[in-house]
């Protein structure tokens, strides 16, 4: 059975520690500020405040048993290295996860061992900045280092002709691999609804409608083509 | 010439001003921190230290020639209304992207008219909660409501045999869309080395190996059933 700690209950830390309570899993919060650790104390298994700095303190409230370790302690390189460091090397932690505020952070919290590394605030800057700077971009997903997923709206040289006609995979060497479209709702004329709809794996013959949305994934200076036409 | 706005410079927002800034965009960055100020001066157009719920000062600053603003001014959910309120109503700023920090903010925040809102910590705290709860899960990308697209281990039955002898579309209807794959380095026998590759649109013909990482896409309750192999 799976004990899983998290230290440190910002945004992230909360948000972690709830949702895996949620799904049945025996969760041990740890904070040092008191509130934090109030307003989590009916949706955890345990919820503990205490200076996760501490070693002998991690010790008694049974760090030892945990299998996997959530550390997202805010901008304190600092503490973040000290608790993580304990976690891997002294404790013996199995998993230990940790949230970075910037790849600085992230380079040292590599060097010391942590098994992995999460940088939520800057992963979603880098896809809000992308779909910015190209608005017919509107997502942009790392699949790998070479690779992306790319949603992008369809140029308007596709409309209305098929994808076997536009023949997308030999121009630019991408797959769409789903279209996301808005379809009218069946509804009585006073309600102009419209649903979106997502069709996946679309046929070659399936003809391309204006306002459609491309899901095409690829390498991703292939991909970088498309939104030039 | 779009004109970007970048209110509050925490990690969100300092990765947004210099993103934008690094891709030759200009860039209005505005802090009430002066620290933070004075370590963005040299890397964006103009930075600006004042309290953005000033309306006179926003005036003053220029903001009505802006075109996109991003407002991430951390847990004070009163004053990152009061400045959407402002850029919205008054300025009649066309593009206004606000942070959230969790569900409570963003509703209020859709109320006023924000054009689109970011969780970052939220959603990758939910991304990172999936991939605990089911190891073989190494992620799990939400393309609508009712789709995913999801990496996973292949299953112990799959070794060995082709996509076409599995036929993943007509037991599970989701389809595959790339195997993220280990093969050794061409080196000499001292290094060990292996390098992920990312086969994209395998043929009917590929054959899984253990270790391979299916990328599909499907209807969330379809490819849960895969997990459960
Ligand atoms: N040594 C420590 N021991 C226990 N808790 C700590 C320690 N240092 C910091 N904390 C707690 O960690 C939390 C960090 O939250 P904060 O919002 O500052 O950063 P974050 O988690 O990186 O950001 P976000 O809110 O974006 O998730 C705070 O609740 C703080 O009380
Ligand atoms: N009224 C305001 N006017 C200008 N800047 C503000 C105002 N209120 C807060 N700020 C600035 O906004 C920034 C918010 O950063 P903080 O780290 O608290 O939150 P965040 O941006 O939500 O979190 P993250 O660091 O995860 O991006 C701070 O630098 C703060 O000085």
């Amino acid at each position: 059975e799976h004990v899983y700690a998290v230290i440190g209950l910002g945004n992230f830390g909360n948000a972690v520690a709830t949702l895996l309570s949620e799904k049945g899993m025996e969760v041990l919060a740890i904070d040092a500020d008191e509130n934090k650790v109030e307003n989590i104390v009916n949706k955890v298994a345990h919820a503990v405040q205490m200076n996760a700095t501490n070693e002998q303190s991690l010790k008694e409230i049974g760090m030892e048993d945990v299998h996997t370790a959530i550390v997202s302690v805010g901008d304190d390189i600092a503490s973040s290295l000290l608790i993580c460091t304990y976690l891997k090397d002294t404790l013996k932690i199995k998993n230990v996860i940790a949230k970075a505020t910037d790849q600085k952070h992230a380079r040292v919290l590599e060097k010391i061992g942590v098994d992995k590394i999460i940088f939520p605030e800057y992963e979603s800057a880098r896809r809000l900045a992308d779909t910015l700077i190209s608005p017919n971009i509107f997502d942009i997903i790392e699949l790998s280092d070479k690779h992306n997923i790319m949603e992008i709206k369809a140029p308007s040289s596709f409309f209305g002709r098929t994808l076997e006609e536009i023949d997308i995979r030999k121009r630019f060497d991408v797959n769409i691999i789903a279209i996301k479209r808005n379809v009218p709702n069946a509804k009585d004329d006073f309600e102009n609804d419209f649903e979106e709809t997502t069709i996946i794996s679309p046929s070659p013959k399936e003809q391309i409608v204006e306002g459609d949305v491309l899901i095409m994934i690829g390498l991703k200076e292939h991909l970088e083509n498309i939104e030039k036409i």
